[in-house]
């Protein structure tokens, strides 16, 4: 019974998806990132949590919310705005990783 | 917090726009659409040296398009909500232009923004600043700011979004006080004497430059006339259309040159008859003749030593039968017709000369005359190119040359699945070749990847490209190649390029990209691959371009013709 229902770490981890693929879309994260749901696996996953709260911060100070890192209801808010569909942050356009 | 340049601009002042003939907004008037959008432009063409004019052609600088969800770019749209519109930073080709969603509600009359929907104006209005070189802004209520933030009735551009658009373009009052600066775009008025000038005409009647000076913003000018774009009444505005020039006569070419006959070649050589076979009376057999044993005879198989060795005295009747059956007798020989002792001698087979390697391809063998299906190889553009244990290949419909270290090889082109045979039989071009970095050659052909070591193709394929992480809808690969400047796979399609890793067998997941990455070589290449000079060379029509690893564009804008260089015309 517990399976069928979603836990509340499972809803969490859902909602982390759709917020990690908003970062990723507009330029906050490097897509590519490890799975999620293998995060336990040691300093990969913590340096990879930190590179999600980073991101995140990095959207509200954009965004002009609230910087928390965490995924808070004004950050819910922002994301749920209307927008432009390019990216905020630009690396992307780069290739092999040299600056502009 | 501050405005933000992309770092593309455009080089002149003077751009066009137009609204895409094939793209429309599937729900507004078309009409006042465009009077919006020309509102939009006007906003950026009040704050800089920019002049927008509206043609109508998809060859302008900004191209306005209304599209839904996939529409083959890297920025998939997503129904009604979230994402309203993206543009391109300027470029040619796609470069600066803007794409909006046809899913949304669009407003075109500014209304207070708690209704639904969203106004063209606004959105249209950031548009046209990434169209012109700007990214999102971070300043709360500039026009750059990524998120919607609706209109105001009395809209004037912030002053974040001023300063940025007159960092890249200069401002109007600089134009007033020092004149034009030389970024404006010449208007071009061709003698119409000489033919050169035949081609300038055909860009002049392609792009009449007309200075508009828009004074649609206030509208209420006493002599304002109501916003009529292109065309416009010529008996009205005389002095702005150059007369049509008319056509200069054709050139009359010089006859074709008359080819000399044939040579007459000397009678074939008469050869002896063919000798005529030993007769076979006499040869021994191989087996004794098959003896019925009857019950009461002991039958020599059965038991083991029922075979006398030769050696062995036997009184036996059988005839003598070597141990080796496999050895023939010796035949007679023929008289070989081409040893080299004989004066018709001809090798069959090339003879290796000792010259140095040239780095340039020689001469294609022009006695050739090629079959008719065959392509010529003076003048034809390439399916495909690529270097396979350093020799060059160069595919064409279903045939393809081959140019080693000496040169051409004799009797090229020959069919290509005659080198790969398990290609397809009905095979009439390939798309893409590459040699992988552990020397194995990829060949797509339509939507599947054929991976062979050396002439066998590998089991588990050929493969669909979904496997590799491409897009279902991907009918076919335009180009492949390991760029030497990273090392990496790329594969490029159209206006897309992506990047491929070869230890896990898919594309990245952030591509596909934009080809403006690849400066002047424009979309739908032919074929690019890594010569032996560690240069990277892009094929597109008749012509090539060389490219700059380092400075990510073309050496030379104009592209140089491939059969000279690559075929040795």
């Amino acid at each position: 019974a517990s399976s069928a229902a979603p836990t509340r770490s499972d809803r969490s981890t859902h909602h982390s998806k759709s917020v990690r693929s908003y970062l990723q879309n507009f330029g906050y994260l490097k897509k590519g990132q490890p799975e999620m749901a293998n995060l336990l696996m040691g300093d990969v996953a913590q340096s990879y949590e930190d590179d999600f709260r980073i991101a995140i911060k990095t959207l509200q100070e954009f965004g002009g919310i609230p910087v928390t890192g965490e995924i808070d209801e004004a950050t819910k808010e922002l994301i749920k705005k209307k927008r432009c569909g390019r990216p905020d942050r630009e690396e992307g356009d780069i290739e092999d990783g040299r600056r502009k | 917090k501050r405005f933000a340049v992309q770092g593309e601009k455009w080089k002149y002042t003077n751009l066009t726009w137009s609204l895409s003939s094939s793209r429309r907004p599937s729900q507004l008037d078309p009409h006042v659409t465009r009077s919006v959008l020309a509102r939009a432009l006007d906003v950026w063409q009040q704050a800089s040296r920019l002049t927008f004019t509206e043609v109508n052609s998809d060859d302008a600088d900004i191209v306005v398009s209304f599209a839904k969800r996939y529409h083959d770019d890297a920025y998939p749209f997503d129904g009604r909500g979230s994402i309203l519109a993206h543009a391109f930073f300027p470029g040619s080709g796609r470069g600066g232009d803007a794409h909006f969603d046809d899913d949304e509600l669009w407003l075109l009359q500014p209304k207070n923004d708690d209704e639904d929907g969203t106004s063209l104006f606004a959105v249209a209005a950031h548009e046209f600043g990434h169209s012109l070189g700007l990214s999102h802004s971070s300043v709360k209520g500039a026009l750059m700011f990524p998120w919607y933030q609706g209109i105001q009735p009395n809209f004037v551009l912030p002053e974040d979004d001023r300063n940025g658009i007159q960092q890249m373009y200069g401002s109007k009052e600089t134009e007033r006080k020092w004149g034009k600066i030389p970024y404006y775009r010449p208007i071009e008025t061709p003698p119409p004497t000489t033919t050169t000038t035949t081609t300038t005409t055909t860009t002049t009647t392609r792009r009449p430059y007309i200075h508009h000076h828009h004074n649609t913003h206030q509208g209420h000018h006493p002599n304002h006339r109501p916003y009529t774009p292109y065309p416009r009444n010529p008996n009205l505005y005389p002095k702005y259309y150059p007369e049509k020039p008319s056509s200069p006569e054709r050139p009359t070419y010089p006859e074709r040159p008359t080819y000399p006959d044939r040579p007459s070649y000397p009678d074939r050589p008469s050869y002896p008859d063919r000798p005529n076979y030993p007769d076979r009376t006499n040869v021994p057999t191989y087996y004794p003749e098959r003896r019925h044993y009857n019950a009461t005879e002991e039958h020599p198989r059965r038991n083991h030593n029922h075979y006398p060795r030769p050696t062995e005295t036997t009184t036996q009747t059988t005839t003598y039968r070597p141990r080796y059956p496999h050895i023939r007798p010796e035949y007679p020989t023929y008289p070989r017709a081409n040893s080299p002792s004989d004066p018709r001698y001809k090798p069959h087979y090339p003879v290796k000369t000792t010259a140095k390697p040239r780095l340039t391809p020689t001469r294609a063998p022009q006695h050739t005359t090629p079959a008719p299906d065959k392509p010529d190889a003076c003048n034809t553009n390439y399916d495909a190119v690529a270097l396979i244990r350093n020799e060059l290949f160069i595919f064409k419909n279903k045939y393809h040359w081959r140019i080693g270290a000496s040169g051409h090889y004799p009797n090229y082109p020959i069919e290509i699945n005659r080198m790969w045979t398990e290609l397809p039989r009905n095979l009439t071009h390939v798309d893409a070749v590459y040699e992988r970095p552990d020397r194995k050659i990829a060949i797509f052909v339509g939507k599947e990847l054929y991976l062979f070591d050396s002439q066998y193709l590998v089991t588990g394929y050929p493969k669909r490209l979904r496997e590799l992480g491409l897009p279902e809808s991907l009918e076919k690969l335009d180009a492949a190649m390991v760029w030497g400047h990273n090392g990496k796979t790329y594969f490029y399609s159209g206006s897309v390029y992506w990047k491929f890793d070869e230890d896990v067998g898919r594309v990245e997941l952030d591509y596909p990209r934009d080809m403006a990455m690849w400066k002047g070589v424009g979309y739908n290449i032919d074929s690019v691959f890594q010569w032996k000079d560690g240069k990277t060379y892009f094929f597109k029509g008749r012509g090539y371009w060389k490219f700059n690893d380092l400075r990510m564009r073309v050496e030379q804008e104009r592209q140089l013709p491939s059969a000279p260089f690559w075929m040795g015309c």
